[in-house]
């Protein structure tokens, strides 16, 4: 970026990291969706995390660069504008774990069914993120307040179609009983039975009276 | 089965089985998995079930003599050190084992020992002749290495560092096996030779007897008392008085000082991060995506036990799964269990293709792999912990009790928010690779 600035129109020397080869890759300035569904395709919540990304990491150096020209020392200007770079970061380390997760999930073309039930849990992943940041996706207007709320109506009509497959999704995690340790938790669903059994286990329930309750709950009862 | 269960799991769309052997790897590690796991839970000495009644000090003892009953059977059955079937066992004890940072003392000397050191320390931890810590934080510094104060100052006259807190902010704090087993740590300290400060090294300093397990001549040392969790860990201080061990105890794999104090470089700064690189690497995997796992396993199913009030009114109870805020609270960490296992792998893939280079001292991949390693362990254990919360608090009241698991499962990933790597720190780290890129 700094590279780009001091020459428009040149690219950066040498290729970019692979985690960071969308900085120097075209940009759109809208988004293009035009209906809910349309939120729906990996390539368009990927493209606008990369936007935020971008436009954020741009803006940090931005703010970090108007402080060092207006005479900051380096390390003040960073000092300065750290919120702003871990805002710039984490839209980053969303657009890398949203890439990373579409990715996985083209690998599985084999597996339509699963496919399928994990690329909704991905669109979910994605557009929640998009729902709970969307101040960083209206800012420069790459969304708008109408793609704002097709993108929540694609989020919620996902709620439903993961709802029938949520149970079949935490058992392919394979914890057993065991592992979990939990009155709640387990495989057979018999949670309020545990929850009873294990703490009737509780070693407060093996005195039958209370430890220290006689002791001092007694000089003011004989008084 | 309770039927409000079994009805979740008659018509699947999709196979169960396929979509764990995905996350397991392939078929065969699952079956490797379940076999491990049958194995660990035909032995009472591993039962998890008295956890949540046990003291701090039966914790402790418990998680000591799970880990030997565990090197026991990986003994008996031939389970090598670092094999899938010692990693599928850890899973299955969730994680409550002893001497977990003892691995990390290991791994550290296997990043930045030299070939003789490795020859020479590497057996003595693996047959747990001797046992180790990794002792970076003081009481008054985390992350940043260079804020660091402990001093190793090299004695040409005797071939000695030696290694000192100058000031009460510089006791370590913090380490794990510290507190009351280990009899070796490495101690992350300001190297001073030739006149000048040469910046953060390792060094492996005795700190008890391997005889009756006093604290050496120097050496303060202790348990820093009751914490939030991880009570089966004994997280420990040490304080260091002009301590002397011999100069090949100075790890120089990418740096080391010679007989007359002459300083030579062999690595980058970076060099240093190594160890907690690999460190980062294996506890987003390891330990903090299972405990989201497990939170949203338990909460999920919990959500269709558990019915309250009605959709309407002519209807009976509802499965509060059935209610869009339930969903709204639980599928979003659901899908970030998910998407966080494949960011998992391939930050895993990316490790083992550049772990090689980087011990070679080609360092070409070493800033990527440190920013994306300290920025998603930031954030996966950010997320993680407010996600496992959510889990939690979906449970109502039982989630506050600890038989649901879940405030173990809380307060264990809130610790990941801290260890190797506070997660500002972290961020800001991946922030300057940014801007830099």
């Amino acid at each position: 970026y700094l590279n780009t600035q001091k020459c428009p129109g040149s690219t950066p020397k040498g290729s970019l990291p692979q985690s960071v080869a969308y900085l120097t890759a075209p940009d759109l300035a809208r988004c293009p969706a035009q209906t809910a569904a349309d939120f729906l395709r990996p390539e368009l919540y990927t493209t606008a995390w990369a936007h935020v990304a971008v436009r954020l990491i741009k803006d940090s150096v931005h703010h970090l660069q108007t402080l060092r020209q207006a005479g900051a020392d380096e390390h003040d200007a960073w000092n300065q504008t750290t919120v702003i770079h871990i805002q710039a970061t984490k839209a980053h380390l969303h657009y890398v774990t949203v890439k990373i997760f579409t990715e996985a999930l083209e690998k599985l073309e084999s597996q339509p069914e699963i496919q399928q039930v994990l690329r909704r849990l991905c669109d979910l992943y994605a557009l929640h993120g998009i729902l709970t940041n969307a101040g960083d996706f209206l800012h420069d207007g790459f969304l708008s307040g109408a793609q704002i709320d097709m993108a929540r109506k694609a989020y919620l009509d996902l709620l439903p179609l993961i709802r029938k497959d949520a149970i079949l999704l935490t058992d392919a995690f394979d914890f057993t009983d065991q592992c979990l340790n939990s009155a709640l938790g387990c495989y057979d669903g018999h949670a309020y039975e545990r929850l009873f059994q294990w703490a009737q286990r509780s070693p407060t329930n093996t005195q039958i009276s209370p430890c220290g309750l006689k002791r001092h709950t007694r000089p003011l009862m004989l008084k | 089965m309770h039927p409000d269960i079994e009805s979740e799991r008659h018509s699947p769309s999709f196979n169960v089985e396929e979509l764990t052997n995905i996350l397991d790897g392939d078929a065969e590690n699952t079956a490797l998995r379940r076999k491990v796991e049958s194995i660990i839970h035909g032995e009472p000495e591993l039962s998890l079930k008295d956890n949540y009644f046990m003291t701090q000090n039966e914790r402790y003892e418990a998680a000591v003599k799970k880990k030997f009953h565990i090197l026991m059977l990986a003994q008996r059955l031939g389970w090598s050190d670092g094999s899938r079937e010692l990693q599928y066992a850890s899973r299955s004890v969730s994680g409550d084992l002893g001497f977990v940072i003892h691995h990390v003392f290991q791994k550290t000397i296997r990043s930045l020992g030299s070939e003789e050191q490795i020859a020479k320390w590497d057996p003595l931890c693996s047959k747990f002749q001797i046992l180790g810590t990794y002792a970076q934080t003081e009481m008054g510094h985390g992350t940043y290495l260079q804020g660091l104060e402990t001093e190793a100052t090299y004695d040409a006259a005797t071939q000695e560092f030696v290694v000192h807190s100058p000031t009460m902010t510089a006791i370590k704090w913090w380490p794990g096996d510290l507190g009351r087993s280990a009899t070796h740590a490495l101690v992350q300290a300001q190297l001073i030779c030739s006149g000048a400060r040469q910046g953060m090294h390792a060094f492996i300093v005795p700190i008890r007897s391997l005889d009756d397990h006093s604290p050496l001549p120097g050496i303060t040392i202790g348990d820093i008392g009751p914490k939030m969790d991880f009570e089966h860990t004994d997280n420990g201080f040490l304080k260091l008085d002009h301590v002397r061990i011999p100069r090949e105890n100075m790890l120089n794999r990418f740096a080391k000082v010679l007989p007359d104090g002459a300083y030579v470089k062999l690595g980058v700064p970076k060099s240093n991060y190594l160890s907690m690189v690999v460190v980062r690497v294996d506890i987003l995997l390891g330990e903090v995506v299972p405990l989201l796992q497990k939170a949203c396993i338990i909460a999920i199913r919990y959500s269709v036990i558990r019915r309250q009030s009605r959709l309407r009114p002519s209807d009976p109870e509802a499965k509060v799964l059935d209610y869009q805020t339930q969903q709204q609270k639980l599928f979003p960490p659901l899908a970030m269990a998910y998407a966080f296992h494949f960011v998992g792998n391939h930050l895993l893939e990316f490790f083992h293709r550049s772990y090689s280079f980087i011990l070679n001292k080609d360092f070409t991949l070493l800033p990527e792999l440190h920013a994306l390693s300290a920025g998603l362990k930031a954030m996966l254990s950010d997320f993680c912990t407010q996600a496992v919360e959510q889990c939690r608090r979906a449970c109502g009241g039982h989630g506050y009790s600890k038989l649901s698991g879940l405030p173990s499962l809380l307060t264990r990933v809130t610790a990941s928010c801290t260890y190797e790597g506070e997660n500002t720190v972290l961020y800001l780290q991946t922030a300057r690779f940014l801007i830099k890129s």
